[in-house]
């Protein structure tokens, strides 16, 4: 564990706290995209299926119980919470995210570290982590005007694999035979989607400004 | 511990 890794999991952390934050003290999910929380659901159920086969540490069992509960807990809250659910804007939120789990899926039967059930699905939900906030930030586009905790939550969600791109170069250069490649690669594409985002919320910070996106 | 290339990271 390197400090650029911890800090990438806090911030993932920060990032699903906000996101708690709003639903709970606002009772309201607007702005935030149903399909986005539900390809996490997926990302992180097919990422951590050595859950209760590899045991690494009670910190990373710990996160993964955390990560997988709580994107259970917003898609509920989303799709059954009474009022919670009167909220969402189903006609904002209409990216075909069912293409993005299959291409993912796709690419991860021809690119995987072994062709394994385990590799493959590893594979699957790094791709499709990398593609998961499209929605949601086709969805802030079109909704113009983002108000600041779903704004914040998609900054801290962004920043969190920018600190894991720092974490594989110094791991890079720390340890001998280290190589993400699948990870690596994934994890820039996945950060270069928020390059735009992380514009408008510099210069809506740097005016002190509404963060306005252009539709 | 964290055997080489497993997948530690979240």
């Amino acid at each position: 564990m390197n400090i650029f890794r911890f800090a990438g999991d806090m911030t993932h952390l920060i990032s699903i706290v906000v996101l708690l934050l709003k639903i709970y003290a606002t009772k309201s999910c607007s702005g935030i995209s149903l399909k986005t929380q539900e390809l996490y659901v997926i990302v992180f159920l097919a990422r951590y299926l050595d859950l209760f086969t590899d045991f690494i540490s009670v910190y990373n069992t710990v996160m993964k119980l955390v990560f997988i509960g709580s994107s259970l807990a917003i898609v509920w809250c989303m799709r059954m919470h009474r009022a919670v659910k009167r909220t969402y804007d189903k006609e904002l939120d209409t990216f075909r995210h069912y293409f993005l789990v299959l291409g993912s899926f796709v690419l991860a039967l021809l690119l995987h570290e072994k062709f394994t059930f385990q590799e493959i699905f590893w594979a699957f939900s790094i791709y499709l982590e990398a593609v998961a906030i499209l929605p949601q930030l086709v969805m802030l586009q079109r909704s113009g005007n983002v108000d600041n905790l779903t704004g914040q939550y998609v900054f801290f969600l962004g920043a969190y694999r920018a600190f894991y791109i720092l974490n594989w170069i110094y791991r890079f250069f720390t340890e001998p035979h280290f190589s993400r490649w699948i990870a690596c690669l994934s994890g820039l594409v996945q950060t270069a989607f928020y390059a735009d985002f992380f514009y408008y919320y510099f210069i809506s910070w740097k005016n002190n400004a509404k963060l306005q996106l252009p539709a | 511990q964290e055997k080489p290339n497993s997948h530690d990271e979240l």
